[in-house]
């Protein structure tokens, strides 16, 4: 029985990628089977992982447009049990592409089918939008996962991405729920992340993983070598922080 | 003899907002007339002058699509010489809406002409995209600004955004200039700020801006009371950097 977790947010620059890349990675470490699925054009979670978009045969486009089998995009990571289907900027002309197809909220769903039940979890970054192609990645998940930065810009979006999850339920998934919010780049030391907390609990306060990722800054520097945190430096903050985070996933997931 | 700048980046979270909205109130506190144009669906720039994009009668989106003057739009703000063109959530609506008129990258540029030589300068906010809407704020601008955040992820997608400012130069716009390159949320106590300073200055070393805008809890502060950091606290070491960034912005346009 696998499952499909999007993870979006459209507020720039709030961890989407850094989330996806390393809670995917801590809970392939566990034994899980995972997948990464990477669905922005700037190729973030293609390039953390340590692949270059640029080299890839087939990316997540060449699925979602030419129909081509998304098992000939899989690709190996460093760690065994993790997968990527990466993407690369040819997925800025989907957004065009898809808006003349039939029922273009579901080519990515179309997409996953043949291949979900290889993985235990699938996990979907999004690009920073709430354009046609976030819509197909909500459309294609059995739930979402919302980073949510701990400032004053990320808080007030969240209004808007909450009512986006409902319009995306009542109209194309109806199964879609929220799986969590994750409170990224925490600095204890400020007195604004403290704020922006409390007024998060105050919105969605039985929907917050109590896990929060703290920033850190060896969470910054594993991507300049392709690596999750846990690959770069397992003794760091970061890497605890996610390896935390994934234990209270599964825990969620599995023994209810 | 005014001036239109475009501050665009495709990666999310690198300091656009942050950028437009302390840079135009700094350059208006030296006494030139600003306009301050929000172009992001997510109106981050609106709240963080102190305007509710949900109370805003006319705002971008309405001169766009349905061609109210701008002029309807403008509104003032705490400082004097600085007036803004507000957004809301509408804006999402307007990539769809304008994919089927004529001309639709010049759709901004027909908006702005009416009003350009109220103003010294006009510096236009994006979202995190290379879609339609940046399309339009850069084929109406005189030059783009570009804001580097000291990360990984950020050097990652420069290359990629210069080839589309040449593309916008050669297809619509052949007067855009590279501005300038702001090093964003630099932090001195970083390896990994140090690394993508010495990147981007081999990269593009002659478009860089001297001032370094470092990272400080002021500039994060200031949007919760909707107020530039000039406004919130003069004394701040975030204040500092953008008014020497204004002072190296105007005599760069003022004295050549
Ligand atoms: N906990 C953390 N500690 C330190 N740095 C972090 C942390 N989380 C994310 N970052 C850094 O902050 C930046 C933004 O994070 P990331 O790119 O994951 O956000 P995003 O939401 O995916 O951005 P986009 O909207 O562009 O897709 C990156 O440079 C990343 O390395
Ligand atoms: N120099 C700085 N010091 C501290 N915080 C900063 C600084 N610059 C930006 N920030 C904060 O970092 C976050 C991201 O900045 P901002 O929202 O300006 O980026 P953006 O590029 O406009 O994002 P988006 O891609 O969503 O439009 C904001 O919460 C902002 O307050
Ligand atoms: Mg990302
Ligand atoms: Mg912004």
């Amino acid at each position: 029985m696998s499952k499909v977790i999007t993870i979006a947010n459209q507020k720039g620059g709030v961890g989407k990628t850094t989330t996806a890349i390393n809670l995917a990675a801590a809970i392939a470490i566990l034994e899980k089977k995972v997948l990464l699925i990477d669905f922005d054009p700037q190729a973030n979670a293609t390039s953390g992982v340590g692949h270059n978009p640029d080299d890839l045969e087939v990316t997540i486009y060449d699925c979602l447009i030419d129909n081509v089998p998304a098992s000939n995009g899989i690709q190996q990571t460093d760690i065994e049990n993790l997968h990527i289907l990466g993407s690369s900027i040819n997925l800025v002309g989907a957004e065009l592409e898809l808006a003349t197809i039939e029922q273009r909220e579901y080519a990515l769903k179309k997409v996953l089918a043949p291949i979900r039940d290889q993985y235990d979890y699938i996990f979907i970054d999004c690009l920073p939008s709430l354009g046609i192609l976030t819509v197909n990645a909500l459309t294609a998940a059995d739930s979402v996962i919302v980073p949510v930065q701990c400032e004053v810009f990320s808080l007030q979006g969240l209004g808007k991405l909450k009512n986006t999850i409902s319009l995306i339920a009542s109209s194309f998934n109806p199964d879609l729920e929220i799986e969590g919010i994750v409170l990224s780049m925490f600095d204890k030391r400020l007195r604004l992340a403290k704020m922006v907390v409390e007024q998060v609990h105050e919105l969605l306060s039985d929907k917050i993983f109590d896990t929060i990722i703290h920033r850190n800054s060896k969470i910054g520097e594993a991507p300049s070598v392709g690596k999750p945190v846990l690959l770069y430096d397992v003794s760091s903050k970061g890497s605890k922080n996610f390896l935390n985070l994934a234990h209270e996933f599964i825990n969620k997931n599995e023994l209810s």
